[in-house]
């Protein structure tokens, strides 16, 4: 998972 | 951000804003699970700490300060200006079995054994059985006050909206987390028995009561 990938989600 | 995600978000948004009207307009916290609200406010602190780390976007930043800010009001509401209102007696869910089975699986299953991560993790399994204490509320009550009702129903549209959104990002920008779309579907399922009594009484505008 890349860090960026799911963190945009809330 | 999709059509699905924003709704999502804005329906999150909406839920948060209902209960607080709901609190500040009556000023009783009556009928609502305290034990759920203080989940919350666990699920956001312990998954927003990227805050601190990594900066996506300023719509990104300003709704994780919201979600965090307004639980912790929410809670504060509950446990001390609305305190005398609080039904403790329905409220009987016992949070540490839903803490530690959750909290032993965030560490045997993440993506990356790092302490952000495994609390990313917790986070996200937390939030799939955070609604369990209400739900366990109103069975024990049979019923539910019709502004409650909107609010759950909101809250539980949100991460059915979501599994849209991943649906979406899935086909269209090859984006898959396998973590967050299982708790995601399990969160959404445990909805699944209240929406059919949304749908069937709410709507119709009778009020929300269970079948005995």
């Amino acid at each position: 998972r890349g860090d960026k990938d799911s963190k945009d989600e809330l | 951000m999709n059509i699905f995600r924003l709704i999502g978000d804005m329906s999150h948004l909406l839920a948060i804003v209902l209960l607080l009207l709901k609190m500040w307009k009556t000023r009783s916290c009556a009928g609502i699970s305290g034990k759920s609200q203080i989940l919350f406010a666990l699920v956001f602190a312990t998954r927003y700490l990227d805050l601190f780390t990594a900066f996506i976007s300023a719509y990104n930043s300003t709704m994780k300060l919201f979600f965090i800010s307004t639980s912790l009001v929410t809670v504060y509401l509950m446990y001390f200006k609305f305190r005398a209102t609080y039904d403790a007696n329905h409220d009987t869910f016992r949070l540490e079995f839903l803490v530690v089975p959750v909290g032993g699986l965030a560490f045997l299953v993440n993506h990356n054994f790092s302490p952000l991560e495994i609390l990313w993790t917790f986070s996200i399994y937390l939030e799939s059985v955070a609604i369990l204490p209400q739900l366990f509320m109103m069975s024990k009550t049979g019923e539910a006050e019709t502004i409650t009702s909107h609010y759950l129903f909101a809250l539980g549209s949100y991460r059915a909206l979501y599994i849209l959104n991943w649906v979406f990002r899935y086909y269209f920008e090859g984006f898959f987390d396998l973590i967050a779309v299982v708790a995601g579907c399990v969160q959404t399922i445990l909805y699944c028995d209240f929406f059919y009594l949304y749908i069937t009484k709410v709507l119709k505008g009778k009020k929300l009561s269970l079948p005995a």
